[in-house]
């Protein structure tokens, strides 16, 4: 089952080495970002798994209550020969309906690229009918992993986002809101 | 079978994107680094596939006649929500049996470092008897991708490294010439 292995890769190979130097990063960000916002309820990384696997490279491409504000400081890991390999997170302003700014750090879920890409080349073994499954099984193994992780603990938000209201222009950045105003 | 996802995952998020700019990337460098030796050989990405998936973070680690030189300049791609995600290699040094210096750009596997993982973790699914196995599904996996894509054609050369000489100290180092001697 293709989502089982990419949940456990996103973890061991990714949210486990940065979730952990996520609030440092922050905390460095905000000391050279005099304007930032990045308040207590947005400390954590909201981790974004759209049910169509449908991704984009740019938020604001996906709402124009979006923009794109800075990236977090880099973090330099030496990963399997490859030295300082580069992990950075990027920071978004969100619009709420009174037009107040709000920020956080915020990314789609990249292995769902890795799904999508999949289901469209015909010798990866599966179609589209599987791929929603698949988004389904990645969104519950990664929940089960993250839940039992000392780690990442409380780190996190894992946004399943549901596809069915997609025709509404400013779908994204209300279900942002949502999520950022339940922490403040 | 984890590691057929691993592998499509490796090729379709990282193999494909970066390969077709690695002659680039290795002009620039070779421009800024008049010192360096990045012959017509070496010009290809060299991916060790260590058969026990034991992968170090720097391989000078793994050989003294192996030293690190420089990193080939930074690529910056959106993805996912990130923005200019940076993507990387690194060039080493290896030594010959008449220490004449050889330069390559090489990496191990990175999504053995989940396969390695995995194995250590008990709610993952699958233990040390089964990963040999999955290295070796890995490695035939993405092999026969890689024979297809054009995109990759000839910037690449897959290493799979066997166990059995491991207590020879300078394993890594000769198993790097045997492939680049046999380019130049
Ligand atoms: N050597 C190497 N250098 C790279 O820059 C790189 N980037 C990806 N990969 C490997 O390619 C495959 C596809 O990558 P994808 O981005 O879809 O999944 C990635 C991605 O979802 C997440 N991740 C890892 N590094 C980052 C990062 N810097 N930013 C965001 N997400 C990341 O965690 C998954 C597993 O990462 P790795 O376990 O390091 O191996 C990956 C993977 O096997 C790389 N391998």
């Amino acid at each position: 089952n293709v989502a089982h292995g990419l949940a456990w890769s996103f973890y061991l190979g990714y949210l486990r080495l940065v979730l952990p130097r996520l609030e440092e990063s922050i905390a460095a960000f905000s000391a050279t970002h005099q304007a930032s916002k990045l308040g207590r309820g947005s400390r954590k990384l909201l981790i974004l798994v759209p049910l169509n696997a449908n991704i984009s490279h740019k938020l604001e491409d996906e709402d124009d209550r979006i923009s794109f504000f800075d990236n977090l400081p880099n973090n330099e890991i030496d990963r399997a020969g490859v030295r300082g390999r580069v992990y950075k997170h990027s920071v978004y302003r969100v619009l709420d309906e009174q037009k107040k700014a709000h920020e956080c750090v915020v990314e789609y879920a990249t292995p769902l690229l890795t799904l999508y890409s999949m289901s469209q080349e015909t010798s990866a073994g599966f179609g589209e009918p599987e791929r929603r499954q698949q988004v389904l099984l990645f969104y519950r193994t990664l929940q089960d992993i993250l839940e039992h992780s000392l780690e990442c603990r409380n780190r996190y938000r894992l946004i399943l986002l549901n596809d069915e209201h997609e025709d509404d222009p400013n779908f994204l950045s209300k279900a942002l809101l949502r999520h950022l105003q339940q922490q403040e």
